[in-house]
């Protein structure tokens, strides 16, 4: 018996043209059957899915010859939310690290690359808007991202189904965004003496805002996706705390040497000017813990430490949607099998009601780049990445680890063989090795 | 497979296939344009994730006009 053909129906609006959203459907039904299999999907986003599970159905014999089995599969994502986060700044990734790992995003039904673009330690987004940004803040002239470049990350991720999230992390963070656009960033002091240091992004000026506002419209019309992450982790007080101008604008608001107030006070208006240009926000956990005054459409991203399901409850019972990271740094490394660990979280086992547990809408694995270039990247993140696929997206009674590791090793030799160079589980072979 | 789907039933039935004569081909009822580029291009994708090894060995496969 011959397969001859795959048909491939789109049942509702196909959504071809269009950019995939937090709200895409991305079911599909499978019928493999002889002389012709079916696939079926609301919108294209399940066919792109449906197209990757045929796919890894054949396979090759021992002869070489190419076989099915017969089978039905229905498929749907347990979260609508699956996310990679690269970072660009620590280090700067060419394209071709990019494209690459969204086409191995879409063989793990990934849908969601978190760009976190730009940082301390350079600015690589080349702003029409504002070019000395990453004409004065990239690492060379040649290390950015042109208009070009990142509407070739967009239209690619479109056509894998796959959504695209820029982070402009503000205030910290921020050193290098500093080289290219004067005043932006808090003056440092040391005995009442200003020094050649600067601290965070200086908040208590009305240029800081006039700028962002300039700043965030350009961001808005170049990246088609409803959410920006904005950041606010991490941000470092002892610069603020040096300047008096900041000392003053604290008395005279009342903030009471709280610096928590003070940043409360800038990202609240960061928000509102994301607002204000009809896009939602994403924030690291610290802005949600410093009771910043946020938007019902804010999402908090989950990063810090091991008590991560205490803080999903916080969250959650906030009314808040969460997405989850802090299990999943991929850039922490150890000897050994740690994917295992990755694939053992539960997300959702933090007790939470049906309600809070349907605003956590999906997680991250992050790869942060402070030790890694494009020489680590691939390896690195893959197949340890997939883990976190698998638990994203399959059911939550798929917990088999034996099972899993099988299914992952022959997977990661599937991407091997489609050119992504994924590091092994453990010892063995793949029949098709990766050819530098 | 990976990532595990909801559900699977799996008959052990075997299809064989012959990559020269394999096509995608959109549903008479399909909602997607035939010339939808997102989903032409994903069939030329995965014709080539598939029997990437054969075109190797082989003359280049027909997509088919459909």
């Amino acid at each position: 018996p011959q397969l001859q053909r795959l048909q491939v129906t789109i049942t509702l609006e196909s959504q071809c043209d269009s950019f995939p959203n937090i709200s895409s459907d991305e079911s599909y039904s499978l019928l493999v059957q002889e002389p012709v299999a079916f696939l079926k999907a609301n919108s294209v986003w399940g066919a792109l899915h449906g197209l990757e599970t045929f796919s890894q159905l054949v396979y090759q014999d021992s002869l070489g010859a190419f076989t099915i089995s017969k089978c039905t599969i229905t498929d749907s994502p347990r979260f609508p939310h699956r996310g990679i986060l690269i970072d660009t700044s620590r280090h700067y990734l060419p394209m071709k690290t990019i494209l690459k790992t969204l086409d191995a995003m879409a063989f793990n039904k990934f849908n969601v690359l978190h760009w976190h673009i730009v940082d301390d330690q350079s600015f690589p987004y080349q702003s029409t808007t504002f070019p000395e940004l990453s004409n004065k803040g990239s690492y060379s002239l040649s290390h950015v991202y042109t208009p070009n470049d990142v509407h070739t990350v967009l239209e690619y991720a479109r056509f894998r189904g796959i959504r695209v999230i820029p982070e402009f992390d503000t205030p910290g963070h921020t050193q290098s965004w500093g080289k290219g656009q004067k005043g932006l960033l808090t003056p440092c002091y040391s005995q009442r003496k200003q020094t050649k240091k600067v601290g965070p992004i200086n908040p208590i000026l009305n240029t800081t805002y006039t700028f962002f506002t300039q700043f965030f419209k350009e961001i808005s019309s170049v990246f088609p996706d409803q959410f920006i992450h904005l950041g606010g982790d991490e941000v470092d007080f002892g610069c603020w705390a040096s300047n008096p101008n900041i000392q003053n604008f604290m008395q005279k608001k009342g903030f009471d040497k709280d610096f928590t107030r003070l940043e409360s006070f800038y990202i609240k208006k960061i928000l509102d000017i994301v607002k204000s240009l009809k896009k939602s926000s994403i924030v690291w956990q610290e802005v949600f813990d410093d009771k910043v005054e946020l938007q019902r459409d804010t999402v908090v991203e989950v990063w810090k430490g091991e008590e991560y399901l205490e803080k999903l409850k916080e969250v959650t019972s906030s009314g808040f949607r969460a997405i989850l990271s802090a299990p999943w740094y991929l850039d922490v490394i150890s000897y050994g099998q740690d994917w295992r660990n990755y694939y053992k979280v539960e997300p959702l086992n933090f007790g939470g009601s049906e309600l809070e547990e349907k605003l956590v809408i999906g997680g991250e694995a992050c790869l942060w780049g402070e030790y890694v270039d494009s020489t680590n990247f691939t390896p690195r993140l893959w197949p340890r990445a997939s883990a976190v696929g698998e638990r994203l997206w399959s059911p939550k009674t798929v917990t088999d680890l034996g099972d899993a590791y099988k299914r992952l090793a022959a997977h990661r030799c599937r991407m091997v063989s489609r050119g992504i160079a994924a590091q092994p589980l453990f010892t063995g072979y793949c029949s098709h090795e990766y050819k530098m | 497979l990976w990532p595990y789907p909801r559900s699977v039933q799996m008959s052990p039935q075997l299809l064989n296939i012959a990559p020269d004569k394999f096509l995608f081909v959109h549903g008479p009822n399909s909602t997607a344009d035939p010339f939808c580029s997102l989903l032409q291009e994903a069939f030329r994708r995965y014709y080539n994730y598939i029997f990437g090894s054969y075109k190797w060995h082989h003359s280049p496969a027909n997509l088919g006009d459909e």
